[in-house]
């Protein structure tokens, strides 16, 4: 079987604007995910390194970048799986974490359980020495902040449908 | 959302998916991308799925699970099985996705019923890469 290292990163009406830095980002998460995937013959690392790449590219709405909660906080969820024996981890409401996705995988390889969320999912975060970023808020951007300052107008104005935004990533109620 | 599926040369398929959500969710809000058969699923028997979009429409629709299960059970190919499930998917829900797919046999799915989706893949010394329907960029690296 000939190797194959296959991203996406978002769909939406994505503005024009960011075509170039969606292009770039994920060739460069393709790149890397299929240099790991020659290197270790392992396809569970190399979608690991592939996504982490795209969390840390503001360009894409994962990690830092991620849009924002109506409260302005940045909300994130990731999960991972195994093929050969169907074995995952599932994460969700994580907070001021740079890569949801090894935390996932943490919670497939090290505990009996599928899917951690919220308090519990951080406190297993940190049991696993996993940094936690201080001060909190480092993972929002200028652009995910227009965003949601874009979605609030609307929403004031009568559309009242999350993730309308025309500078951010994402269409009308795309997620 | 981020996602990546791949295949080794053992045949063995791993997926990820990553995201912040949606602009102004609810604090609290839970989206595909963490429910197995919606945001993500591998099964070596017949292939690996990630998928983006709108998701309280993919978890209606358990939509990557959808994919696996045409491959699975009308033996279809990875780009057939991905395009009539999305479209199926928006035609019965009204919400817009996007999803990747490698199959047991390493043939690719890319198909996506939102305006854009920004997508890549190598194999071998090839990187082909796109963001909008028909495109099909090849770079050699």
């Amino acid at each position: 079987m000939e190797p194959i290292l296959l991203v996406h990163g978002g769909a939406g009406d994505i503005p024009d604007s960011r075509d170039q830095g969606k292009h770039d980002g994920v060739r460069n998460a393709a790149k890397n995910g299929y240099h790991i995937l020659l290197q270790t013959n392992s396809a569970l690392d190399a979608v690991e390194e592939a996504v982490k790449v795209m969390e840390l590219d503001e360009n894409f709405n994962a990690g830092y970048g991620s849009v924002l909660t109506l409260s302005e906080t940045v909300e994130m969820e990731a999960s991972i799986m195994r093929g050969d024996n169907l074995t995952s981890g599932c994460v969700t409401l994580l907070k001021d974490i740079r890569h949801p996705i090894s935390l996932a995988r943490m919670v497939m390889e090290k505990t009996p359980h599928n899917f951690l969320g919220g308090d519990g999912a951080m406190d297993f975060a940190r049991k696993e020495g996993v940094e936690i970023l201080a001060p909190p808020g480092q993972l929002v951007t200028e652009t995910a902040q227009k965003a949601l300052q874009t979605f609030k107008k609307r929403q004031n104005a009568g559309d009242s449908q999350p993730g309308v935004t025309e500078i951010g990533q994402e269409a009308p109620g795309v997620g | 959302t981020v996602g990546a599926v791949a295949i080794d040369r053992d045949g063995k398929i791993a997926v990820a998916t990553s995201t912040g959500g949606i602009t102004g969710k609810y604090v609290g809000r839970i989206g595909d991308t963490p429910l197995l058969g919606c945001g993500t699923y591998a099964d070596d028997r017949f292939g690996g799925v990630s998928t983006t979009g709108h998701g309280e429409s993919i978890m209606k629709f358990v939509l990557a699970k959808d994919i696996i299960n045409r491959i699975a059970f009308q033996g279809v190919g990875a780009q057939k099985a991905t395009e009539d499930s999305v479209k199926e998917m928006t035609k019965v829900t009204g919400g817009t996705a996007g999803a990747i797919t490698i199959d047991k046999d390493g043939n690719i799915g890319i198909y996506f019923s939102s305006q854009k989706m920004s997508w890549a893949y190598q194999k071998g010394n090839e990187i082909k890469y796109g963001i909008r329907e028909g495109d099909c960029i090849t770079e050699k690296v």
